[in-house]
Formats: C-alpha cells, structure tokens, sequence
C-alpha cells in the first residue's frame, strides 16, 4: 500500500486547510530554508501517532498555526507589528489517506485542541489510540521502532549507534 | 522472542551487503574495475544475541578496515541508509520519509542514493524524500514544491509530476 | 570581571544587528522592497549578567516572533554564523575554519553566506572553509583539493589559485 | 596576520610528508567524501592543541597514520587483505606557518608519538604547552573559547546553545 495525499488544517506554518498530494511512488519535497518542508514531515509523523518532543515542539499546542506579530522590517523603514493576532486558531488536523495494495482507502486523522487533547479517527469514526496504532500495524506501519522515518539531522547517527540501540531496534521489528 | 530475533538478524545479515555494494559501486577510471564497499553485522556475544547487542561494520571501498567512529560524514550517511535498507527487507514499511539525508554528501554519491531509490521505489516501497540538491530531486517522480505565501503569512504547496502534468 | 563581560556583551550587542541583516537580506521581487531579518542579545539577569545568561534572538524576514527553537535547520545555520561573526567582531582570532556549515543551506542562502565571506575575507580575518557546493567555493580566491591516491593509500593535495596560477 | 601554510608527516589519512598551501585570505577546501577534508581540519585543530577527543579519536594514536588492510573488493572477485602492514609509522607531526601582520614568521609545531606524548615547539625550540599557548594568545587564537573552529555538523547547535553556554562563551573572549 502506499501514502496518497494529505490533508491539514492549521498545523505548524500550513494555515487554513490545505490539501497535499497526491505522493507518487518516489515524491521529493522541495523548497527554500523555512518555507515548510520539514513541517510537512512532522504532519506525517504527527498523523501516525508520534509525540510532540519529536517534532521539535515541547507541547502539543505548539502544532497549533500561529500567525503573531511578522517581522516586516524593511531596508530604511524600522517597525514590525503588523497581525498581532492573539486570537488564532484553537484546533489543528491531519487527515493521511492511504491506498492499501488490495485497492481499500484507509483514513486515518488525528486532531488536536489548544489545550493539548489529542483524538483519533479512523475512517471518520472516534478511537482509541490503541485501535488507531493497531490499524496501522495491519500496514506494517510500526510508529514505536520508527525506523523508516529520517528526521532532519539524525542520519549519520544511524550508523553509530551504539549495539545495544542497533538491538533494540531490530527486536522491535522482528 | 529469541528466535524471532535470531532470523530478523539473519535476514539482515544476508542482505546488508549486497544493499552496500549497490550504494558503494565506483569505477575508478572509465576502463578501470568497478570497486565497491564491505558491510557486515556481527554478534558480539552468539549465545545470548539480545545480551550484548548486533555491531554494524562498514567499509567503503578501497579504504582500510576501521571502526565505524572514523569514517568521515558522507561515509557515515551512506553506511546508515545501507542499514536502513536492509532492517526495511525484512520489516518493509510501506513508505520512508527521509529529511534532507543528502547533506553531508558529495555529487557522485547523492547521485548514487538517489539512482538507489528510484531503482526501488514502489507500489509497496514508497519514498517521501526532503532534498535541497537539484541532482536528488530531479531522478523523482514527482516534486511537491512549498513556498512561503508572504501576504498569508502561511507555507503553501504545489505538485508537479516530473512527466510535466502540473496539479495544485 | 564584571566590567570585561558587560563591554563584550555590549560590544556583540551593537554589531549583532547589522551582521544579521548583511547575511538575510532578501529582495522579494524585481522591483520590491528589500527585507531582512532581526537579532539582538538580551540579558535575562540584567543585575548580575553572568549569574543567568545571555539569551539570543533572530528572526528571518517575513517570519513571526518566535522562539529560537522553531527555526528551521537553514534558519538557525544563518543565526549562528551571524552569532559567530559578532563574538569574532569583539575578540577577532586571526582566521576561521569552517567545516561545511552550509549542509543546511539553500542556494540562496548559501550565495549570501559566501559573498558575506568574500567581503570580509581580508590580511587580518582569514577564512578556510570546507563545501562540497560549488556556488560556496568559486567565490573562494583558491580552492585546496583534496583527493585520495588509491595507490598509495593516502590523502592529496593540489592547491588552485583561482586566478588561473597552479601550485601543487 | 595570517595562517600562510600547513607541513605534516603521518597525520591520520595523510602518508608521509605533505605539504599544504599557501592559504590565502579566503581559501576553499573542496574533495570527495572521505578523501581528508575534515582530517585538514583536524590537523589545524591538532597543532593548535586541541584536545584529540575533538578530533574524532579516542587516542592521540589514532592520529598517527596507518595503512592496514585495504578493502580492494571488486565486482566479481572477492577478497581484500592486501598490504596488512602493522608496521606503520610511530610518530606524527603537524607544523603551522603563520605571519604577523608585522610580517613576523612562527613556526607551530606539535608532535605525537605511538605512546601518546606530545611534544610542543615554536619556532623550532621545544617548550611546555602554556608557553605555546601564550605564544598563541598574544596572535589572539584563543584555543579555549574555539569560537573560531566550527567542526563538521556543529554549526546549527551554537544557535540554539542554552544562555548559560552563551554566556561562559562571551566570558572566555572577553
Ligand atoms: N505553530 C506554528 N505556526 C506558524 N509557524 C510555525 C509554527 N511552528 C513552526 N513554524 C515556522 O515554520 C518554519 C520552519 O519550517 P520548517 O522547519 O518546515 O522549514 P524547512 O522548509 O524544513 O527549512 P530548512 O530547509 O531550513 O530545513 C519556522 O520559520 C517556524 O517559525
Ligand atoms: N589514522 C588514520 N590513518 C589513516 N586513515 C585515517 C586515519 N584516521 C582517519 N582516517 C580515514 O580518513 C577518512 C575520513 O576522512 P575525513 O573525515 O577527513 O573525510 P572528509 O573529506 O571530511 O569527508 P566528508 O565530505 O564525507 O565529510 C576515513 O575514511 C578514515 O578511515
Ligand atoms: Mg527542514
Ligand atoms: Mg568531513
């Protein structure tokens, strides 16, 4: 099976609701240094269950969009505060579609309030996490080993990781 | 738990090398051999496999046999997306999404990792790959593209499929 | 002791500002209005500086008011040059040696790093900087290549003054 | 003044006695992956006395050069032991050619031998490590801040160093 398009709404810089794909069989994102790029990784990881801490985000609420004051200063021209908005938004989503290899469209979205709750649907209906993970488990997609997902920085690491982290890793897919 | 532990590592340790000399292969000179690198997993101690742990050795080709602390940043990479590879064999996840591994290498091995991943990228091994250099991005399928809409103060997004249809 | 810290800080300080300008400035369009990014130290203890610390704040153009952990890898690899180029304004060691601090940049980024580099680049503050991109080393005066001699299993080198004179 | 050349004899991955330079105001070093980029690096670290653990080696004798089995694996042959010599050299040196801006000439020199001493010599007299280092202080390289060595992946952490780093960093230059 595979990952077909995303969709999200005020996660991290994506503001409003955006729809991202569809992702062929080799995808490249690409784009300059802080337009979004690894954000879009993080609304991955973040569908699939990962915890803020690994999304450069120490709490939940930080994934929620926020616009604030923009630094505007212009050659010549001082001042900045412009949309001081205190009011954004108070919830974000992100809503993955996958194809299984038998043809099927899996949902699987989860959603996230200001004051940090988190839920989780499948197929448009509430869960648990449990059920959720399990559901992704079926795709052989295993969110506690992680191993198929680089984040930015960490590649090198990989390989000199210490045996006891290579062993913990293979127990947790075998 | 023992022996699915035992034929997991297994299964690596039969398919690390032939993974490694796909991403190693150079030829030194247009009529010269073709070199590529050595890599294994070892058991540090073989009675008690989850006791001591699986230590991972490679070798780039035509350099000496070190430990892995001295291989230099691109060395590094490659070897880490070798054993990647080879624990995705035996656990296939359907998708990778990788952030930009490419840093620390140079033109001809981003041009090796890349032909790598098109070469496997599939129905049922997709790849999601962040890249700055125009030598990775430019072997997909398709590109997503994000861009800072400055008057929105909000990233956005445009998709293009390398055959050139063009969808938002 | 006291007094040292605080005329260094304030030093840093005063030149924090420009130097980070100098490395974001953008253009937005042909005929637009050039921004650039923000920076400045604060004292978080102003009564007993070296009891708390100094905090650094940087924000690229067009961005919101952030916490320095929200940049992105691009956004910090700018500050923290700017940050080493205003430390070095105070107490300026004779030369720099830079190991591919531009793995993180984009083009455009590392086209303003490089002429940033060019401009400063004088008999009294030298640089020796690693890349692999070549929009970073052909703004170089000369290029120091280093290649590996498979025959005798050893590192190389060819020196290139990029004026056109060879030396080996 | 200026660093105008470096000299080493069997330092890590460079045999025998190499020549480097001259470095002019803004030099580039530039090579595949593993040819020495970064070994440079460490030798211009080295003689100015930084410590060996910043130099990606465990011991000072990981930085003597050594030659050892050469994996010479090609496509279709297998095998790899060639030139297994354990016989490699027993010391190594680096020495930094470096001219005032009164265009005075010093001589840095540091020296390694397999047991793990190291010498120190300016201008071709041996001496202790303070005095080199005062020799060092007075050319404003101030070796203990190292605000002005940015080793390979290092450079994003500065950024975001924590105020108290910051501030002991502020301390060690001022
Ligand atoms: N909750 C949020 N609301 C709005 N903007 C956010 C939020 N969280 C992070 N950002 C912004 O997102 C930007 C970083 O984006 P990201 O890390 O995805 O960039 P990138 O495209 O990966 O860049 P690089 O190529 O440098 O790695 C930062 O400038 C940050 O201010
Ligand atoms: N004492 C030594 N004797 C011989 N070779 C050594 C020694 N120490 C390290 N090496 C070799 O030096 C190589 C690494 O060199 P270095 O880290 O300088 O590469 P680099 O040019 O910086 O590459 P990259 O672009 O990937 O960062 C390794 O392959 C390692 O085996
Ligand atoms: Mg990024
Ligand atoms: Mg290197």
């Amino acid at each position: 099976g595979r990952l077909v398009k995303l969709e999200l709404e005020n996660f991290k810089s994506y503001k409003g609701h955006q729809v991202i794909g569809p992702f062929y069989n080799f995808s490249c994102i690409i784009g300059p240094n802080g337009a979004g790029k690894s954000n879009l990784m993080d609304a991955i990881s973040f569908v699939l269950g990962v915890k803020s801490s690994q999304l450069r985000s120490s709490h939940l609420k930080d994934l929620i969009y926020r616009g604030g004051a923009i630094n505007n200063s212009i050659d010549g021209l001082g001042g900045n505060d412009t949309e001081n908005d205190a009011s954004g938004p108070k919830r974000a989503w992100v809503m993955a579609e996958y194809h299984t290899s038998e043809g099927q469209v899996l949902k699987f979205m989860r959603i996230i309030t200001i004051n940090g709750a988190s839920e989780y649907r499948f197929n448009g209906k509430v869960t648990t996490y449990e059920k959720y993970n399990k559901e992704l488990e079926k795709q052989n997609i295993l969110v506690k080993a992680k191993n198929f997902l680089v984040f930015q920085g960490d590649v090198e690491a990989i390989a000199s990781q210490s045996p006891k982290d290579l062993t913990r890793l293979i127990e947790q897919v075998s | 738990r023992y022996n699915l532990f035992y034929s997991a590592f297994k299964h690596m340790e039969s398919k690390i090398q032939s993974i490694y000399e796909e991403l190693t292969r150079t030829r030194t000179s247009a009529n010269g051999p073709v070199l590529h690198g050595t890599a294994y997993l070892s058991l540090e101690d073989s009675e008690e496999p989850y006791l001591d742990g699986v230590k991972y050795h490679a070798m780039p080709p035509a350099k000496t046999f070190r430990d892995m602390d001295h291989l230099s940043g691109g060395e590094k990479t490659v070897a880490a997306l070798a054993l990647l590879f080879a624990i995705h064999s035996y656990q296939p996840s359907p998708f990778f999404v990788l952030d930009e591994v490419d840093a620390a290498l140079d033109n001809a091995n981003v041009m090796r990792v890349a032909s790598y991943v098109k070469r496997h990228a599939s129905e049922n091994f997709q790849f999601v790959v962040i890249s700055l250099k125009n030598t990775f991005y430019e072997r997909a399928q398709a590109l997503v593209g994000i861009y800072r809409d400055r008057d929105v103060n909000s990233s956005k997004v445009l998709t293009l499929k390398l055959d050139g249809e063009y969808e938002n």
